[in-house]
């Protein structure tokens, strides 16, 4: 998905 | 990714493994509450749902996958390994934690960045997460038994924290859109209770340690 709906963090 | 974040994704897993490694060696999990692992297996495998399905970069991969298999295999001590699971203190790690996974799952149904299945369990894990330590605060309370819960990885869990907080620091000041209010505040809370844990665990240690000068 778009990068801010992605969760990048763990 | 910035090297608060790396640092703390590190200090993290470091803090996981010192607790496995410190069970397998001793052979016990005295002082330790199960529940609080339990919810920390929980927080990895309602959180890492995405495994499969987004592909961030390798290093998120690997570390997911580490950080559900360690998690597990510290449950998986304290549940089945013949010697460690008699040292566990089951009649005094009694806090009712269904009732917190109860709640966090509501929250989740309430608060949350998109209603779709992964968002939802992603938030549930954010608020889980915040909580997990109470089963472990309220066991120490009532144990005062710091022998397993070592001071590198009462360091390392602080350590952790506070890299994370200044990775959303970090963040908010270098990137334009940075809203994770809900991993931000849920961290901020679970910070929080972390401090109480660690000013129990110290208590706790000066007294073992006058004990033992007696």
């Amino acid at each position: 998905g778009d990068i801010d709906s992605e969760h990048d963090e763990l | 990714m910035n090297i608060f974040r790396f640092a703390g994704d590190m200090t993290h897993l470091i803090s996981i493994l010192i607790l496995l490694l410190k069970i397998y060696a001793t052979k016990s999990c005295a002082g330790i509450s199960l529940k609080t692992q339990e919810l920390y297996a929980l927080v990895f495998l309602t959180r890492y749902l995405d495994l499969f399905t987004d592909y961030v970069s390798l290093y998120n991969s690997v570390m997911k996958i580490v950080f559900i298999a360690s998690s597990l295999a510290i449950v998986w001590c304290m549940r089945r390994h013949p010697l460690v699971r008699r040292s566990y203190d089951k009649d005094l790690d009694t806090f009712r934690h269904q009732y917190v996974v109860l709640a966090c799952f509501v929250l989740a149904l309430v608060l949350h960045e998109r209603f779709t299945f992964q968002e939802v369990f992603w938030a549930f894990s954010i608020y889980l997460e915040a909580v997990a330590i109470l089963p472990q605060l309220v066991l120490l309370q009532r144990s005062g038994n710091v022998d397993n819960l070592t001071g590198q990885y009462v360091l390392f869990l602080g350590a952790y924290r506070g890299l994370y907080i200044i990775n959303w620091i970090y963040r908010y000041f270098t990137e334009d859109h940075f809203a994770r209010w809900i991993a931000c505040v849920s961290g901020l809370i679970q910070t929080a209770l972390y401090a109480d844990f660690f000013y129990y665990y110290y208590l706790s240690r000066i007294k073992q340690d006058t004990i033992m000068r007696l």
